[in-house]
């Protein structure tokens, strides 16, 4: 049996919206501590791993550790059925007597929250899916930096207008964003800013050996589609390991994005 | 010349 109760319906949404043109299949994990993901993309080259804390829902039951293979476009789809503050009631009470994965479902769902005698049912199949799940150490980082999400954005999406590559570098003066292309170069240089009205629209830098990395600006942009999950982006930077880019979900959790650099051959 | 690293060339499976 496992039964969520989400009254801010729009997080699930934007959590969706923001992995699903990375990610087309992935297996949700539910346990009695929550709801996670990990699957990477395609190619193999990013990670997205999603974590939602069972105190963050208004009800969560989950009797057993279950996986659910979704498509996630097509969660994405029924998900948009829903309004933003419509009460999201994912539900799977079959699974304890449903003998393949294959041909088992979920039902979704939606209670408008305007009008109480409204409410929308769902019901998607789910898949058998072979996933692998790889382990992700916890890890020190040469350079952590935290940045308003937006500003993140912005310069994924000016710098992939002229190059197709982004290098961060962080040194002394700050984290530099690099690209060249055939039309020319581009630096944008961010320093460390804790003087701002509200703690979100700093720029906080904690660095502990100057690091410089080279990554595709495609999956960069890609992973900005978490934006409207948080204010802030914390881009974690080792020499030795993928780049960790994490929007925080508000007292439930994350999605981080993880992207293998580009490397000398 | 740069090439695009794998993600599984950094973690293993679990």
């Amino acid at each position: 049996m496992l039964e969520l109760r989400l009254v801010q319906g729009s997080l699930l949404k934007k959590v969706l919206e923001s992995i699903k043109d990375l990610v087309n299949d992935a297996n949700f994990d539910c346990s009695a501590t929550g709801f996670s993901l990990q699957a990477m993309d395609s190619s193999h080259v990013a990670l997205v791993a999603l974590l939602l804390r069972s105190e963050g829902f208004e009800h969560y039951r989950c009797d057993r550790n279950m996986s659910m293979g979704m498509n996630l476009n097509n969660m994405a789809k029924m998900l948009k059925c829903a309004g933003n503050d419509d009460i999201i009631t994912p539900s799977r009470p079959m699974m304890a007597v449903t003998p393949s994965p294959s041909c088992s479902k979920v039902q979704v769902r939606f209670t408008c929250c305007f009008a109480q005698d409204k409410i929308a049912d769902f019901e998607m199949k789910l898949m058998d899916i072979d996933s692998e799940h790889l382990g992700i150490p916890e890890a020190e980082y040469h350079a952590i930096v935290r940045m308003p999400s937006s500003e993140f954005s912005r310069i994924c999406k000016d710098l992939s207008s002229i190059g197709d590559t982004v290098v961060i570098s962080v040194t002394k003066e700050g984290v530099r964003f690099s690209t060249r292309g055939d039309i020319g170069t581009a630096n944008v240089v961010c320093r460390q800013n804790t003087t701002v009205d509200k703690p979100e629209e700093a720029t906080i830098i904690e660095m502990n050996e100057p690091v410089s990395l080279t990554f595709a600006l495609r999956y960069m942009n890609s992973f900005t589609k978490a934006t409207p999950l948080s204010n802030t982006v914390t881009i974690s930077l080792s020499s030795e390991l993928p780049v960790v880019v994490e929007y925080k979900i508000a007292e439930m959790g994350y999605v981080r994005f993880y992207l293998a650099p580009k490397i000398e051959d | 010349i740069e090439i695009q690293a794998g993600i599984r060339y950094y973690y293993g499976k679990v």
